[in-house]
């Protein structure tokens, strides 16, 4: 594995999301990891619409909260083609679900793989370098105040109650860490990114691992 | 500085002062998460968007995601 990995580097995430009032970062992560993956096969990478899995996940409740692992369940299933972000926009709330032909063009799940790689983060690392970015549920309480760094403390594992994705790790420094890209914005954190900790489990982050496939 | 920063605007005089509360708390909280911040690349904490919403409200608005009691599905057989 190389010490140092980025998935931003292969033009494969995009830019920083804000969910604003809404709570669903379980979709914004899920909608992430599917916009990755396909971009990782077609150039150049392309907003899907998070407010359909918002509106149309009906085992979760929209910007009320959700579980990353049922959305990806239930995209699986289904087989529900993800349109573009442009033809069903993000409106910070929960609407109602808007159905698409299944001859209209969109991105749909061939598969997912859930795991819980705690005390095992070296082979999360390599499945992030296989798999692309992957879904990540943290606990994320003392994120309220975070400015920058990497989260070394104050981060108990266990208590998942934030949906983010991890795009790539450094493992040059003294301090290895996760790159995690949060959807609160780019004025929060490192622009819009969370470095934390690898080895530990901190935060949570190898509790609920989560990867697509197309 | 803060309110024109994050462009926060209080209807009613009780929203600004429950507001300036929970900022007040927030600077408290910052001293004590800054504390075990020794090395020069650990996390550093500070008024940021959420500095004047108290934990309650971070927890409710923010923080909606939760896990499966047992992960549910995994497509990809383990095995070899």
């Amino acid at each position: 594995l190389p010490a140092k990995f980025d998935w931003r580097d292969k033009g494969a995430v995009g830019p920083v999301q804000n969910q604003q009032a809404c709570g669903g970062c379980w979709a914004f992560s899920v909608v992430g990891i599917i916009e990755s993956a396909k971009a990782r096969s077609v150039q150049p990478w392309e907003p899907l619409s998070v407010q359909q899995v918002i509106d149309c996940s009906y085992k979760n409740q929209g910007c009320n909260g959700g579980i990353t692992t049922r959305a990806l369940g239930w995209l699986n299933q289904t087989k529900l083609k993800l349109v573009k972000q442009s033809e069903y926009p993000f409106k910070a709330q929960t609407g109602i679900c808007h159905f698409f032909p299944q001859s209209h063009d969109g991105v749909s799940v061939k598969d997912f793989a859930a795991y819980n790689f705690s005390g095992r983060e070296k082979a999360m690392m390599g499945r992030l370098v296989a798999w692309g970015p992957l879904a990540v549920t943290v606990d994320a309480l003392s994120w309220q105040d975070y400015l920058g760094g990497i989260i070394q403390h104050h981060c108990s594992y266990h208590h998942a109650n934030h949906a983010v994705i991890v795009i790539g790790y450094d493992a040059t420094g003294e301090v290895p860490y996760w790159i995690v890209q949060n959807s609160w914005g780019t004025s929060w954190g490192n622009e819009g990114y969370a470095y934390i900790k690898m080895g530990g489990n901190v935060c949570g982050i190898a509790d609920s691992v989560s990867a697509v496939f197309l | 500085s803060f309110r024109e920063l994050f462009n926060r605007t209080y209807k009613l005089p009780s929203d600004y002062y429950r507001s300036k509360s929970y900022f007040k708390n927030s600077i408290k909280r910052h001293a004590y998460l800054n504390s075990f911040s020794a090395t020069p690349n650990c996390a550093k904490y500070g008024i940021n968007q959420f500095s004047d919403l108290s934990v309650k409200e971070f927890r409710e608005l923010y923080l909606t995601a939760s896990v499966a009691t047992t992960l549910p599905y995994s497509g990809l057989k383990t095995g070899g």
